[in-house]
């Protein structure tokens, strides 16, 4: 365990208590895309049913059971509690664009032929699209409450540091894990656009809006 | 196999 590898944790951590945060305090989840939220529950359940098969470590397991927590709750005040706040006709994005190619790939390209490796292999890889029908709402409704983009800044932020942490690994474990890294390259590229915007326009204190 | 069952990350 490196220091890139618990920031990355950390973050990712951050960005999902900052998300339940904003639609508890605001009792509201509008601009938040429930398609992209599903998306990650998916991606928790298919990779963490390793929780039922092998031990890690304690820290593994408490990570694991507070990211499935947190991921449906959220799931649970979009499409429950709060889903009168809900924007469900800006979030408008094709999921079978995603799953459909995400589940032939995980086919295709995995590691063992076994029910779990390819549960695992999807995960990753459609971890890496999740983002997309949320940066697809902002993208068609021009504009993003400041909260939100705090969110995406920690999870890209989550995304960046892995990739150091995988460096930092390869030179000093030898440890490379391809499917992993090429996936992680690929969902960090989608964030730049948006680090640009978080930079140039957030930290100022300007509210994302596109022209 | 699951006992070479190595990820450890999240």
């Amino acid at each position: 365990m490196n220091v890139f590898r618990i920031l990355g944790d950390v973050s990712h951590l951050l960005a999902m208590i900052i998300l339940l945060l904003k639609i508890w305090r605001s009792k509201s989840c509008a601009g938040i895309s429930g398609k992209s939220q599903i998306l990650f529950a998916l991606v928790f359940t298919t990779r963490y049913l390793d929780l039922l098969t092998n031990f890690i470590s304690i820290y593994n397991t408490v990570m694991k059971i507070i990211f499935l927590a947190c991921s449906y709750t959220t799931v649970y005040m979009i499409y429950g509690k709060y889903r009168n706040t809900f924007d469900s006709e800006n979030d408008s994005f094709r999921l079978e664009f995603l799953l459909v190619p995400v589940t032939g790939l995980s086919f295709l390209e995995n590691y063992n032929f076994t029910p779990l490796e390819i549960l695992w292999t999807f995960s990753i890889y459609l971890e890496s699209v999740a983002i997309l029908p949320q940066l697809f709402m902002i993208s068609k409704t021009g504009e993003a409450e400041t909260i939100t983009t705090h969110y995406l800044f920690f999870l890209g932020l989550y995304r960046t540091l892995y990739l150091a942490n995988w460096i930092w690994r390869y030179h000093t474990e030898s440890f490379y894990d391809q499917i992993a890294v090429v996936s992680g390259v690929v969902q960090t590229i989608f964030y730049c656009d948006f680090f640009y915007l978080y930079v140039t326009k957030v930290l100022k204190g300007k509210k994302l809006s596109l022209p | 196999d699951l006992d070479d069952w190595d990820k450890d990350e999240l």
